[in-house]
């Protein structure tokens, strides 16, 4: 259940 | 020239071992404010973050910021020849592709010497915004480790509410469910044993288990634990490092379809 995100949509480069 | 000791060498056998099912390589960034370690899982969905301040060293040495590239099937081999009692010093010179651990026995008659290659590791240094949080829990960490190992009998996914009345896990699958409510500790004889619960903003947020579980390794780091949730972002868990660093995880919510 759930689509796991990434961290790169939360964190910047 | 860049030289650390650090007196408890069983601190560094403890970091390595809590990382070790995530990432396979790491930076050690050193700098003369202390080490620093940013790494990534390969899907991209947990980093670790590790810093240790120069006073948690001694002596600590570094006349330029230096980074050190080092797999970790190596170090953690290394470092398993040091005895829990030993201290390790860390050394490395400029322009030399080798790093050196030196590990002393506390009555200095047992020393031992190994030498790593360095390797050159591109990683991505990610920014991590400054964040306030909706709550901030704070628990002894084996209870933690208790309840992500728990609810993983039950599914792959834990749901994580924090309200007024305190801070529920909860995990379901095809045999069944449960949840278990921790509230805001009273009175306690231990200030490890105590629950604290910071509430801004209720929260509820679902995580992986599977990434949980590895946090979990870090337990034998620290008697507590914080976890730090804000609304559709990542979680952030921290594990102090005596009284001069930290090893902090974060993970990438489950975001409903």
């Amino acid at each position: 259940k759930g689509t796991q995100a990434s961290l790169m949509s939360f964190f910047g480069k | 020239m860049f030289e650390a000791r650090l007196i408890q060498g069983s601190v560094l056998k403890k970091m390595i071992d809590a990382i070790k099912d995530i990432v396979t390589d790491i930076n050690l960034d050193c700098s003369s404010t202390g080490i620093s370690v940013q790494a990534m899982d390969s899907g991209h969905v947990c980093l670790v973050l590790i810093e240790l301040g120069s006073d948690g060293f001694e002596p600590y040495r570094c006349d330029r910021n230096i980074t050190l590239g080092l797999g970790l099937k190596a170090l953690s081999v290394v470092v398993r020849c040091a005895n829990n009692d030993d201290s390790i010093t860390i050394k490395a010179q400029e322009g030399t592709d080798n790093i050196n651990f030196v590990f002393e026995s506390p009555n200095g008659e047992k020393t031992s010497q190994f030498e790593i290659k360095l390797m050159d590791i591109d990683s991505e240094h990610l920014g991590i915004p400054d964040t306030e949080y909706d709550s901030v829990v704070k628990m002894p960490s084996h209870e933690f480790q208790r309840i992500c190992r728990d609810m993983s009998q039950l599914g792959d996914s834990i749901v994580v509410a924090c309200t007024k009345d305190g801070i529920q896990f909860s995990a379901s699958g095809d045999m069944g469910s449960g949840k278990i409510n921790l509230r805001q500790s009273s009175l306690v004889d231990k200030e490890e044993d105590q629950i604290n619960i910071e509430l801004n903003d209720p929260v509820h947020l679902t995580f992986a288990l599977r990434y949980l579980n590895y946090f979990t390794k870090a337990t034998p780091l620290s008697p507590t634990v914080t976890l730090s949730l804000k609304a559709e972002s990542p979680l952030c868990v921290t594990y102090p490092i005596g009284d001069f660093g930290s090893m902090k995880f974060f993970l990438a919510p489950k975001i409903d379809d």
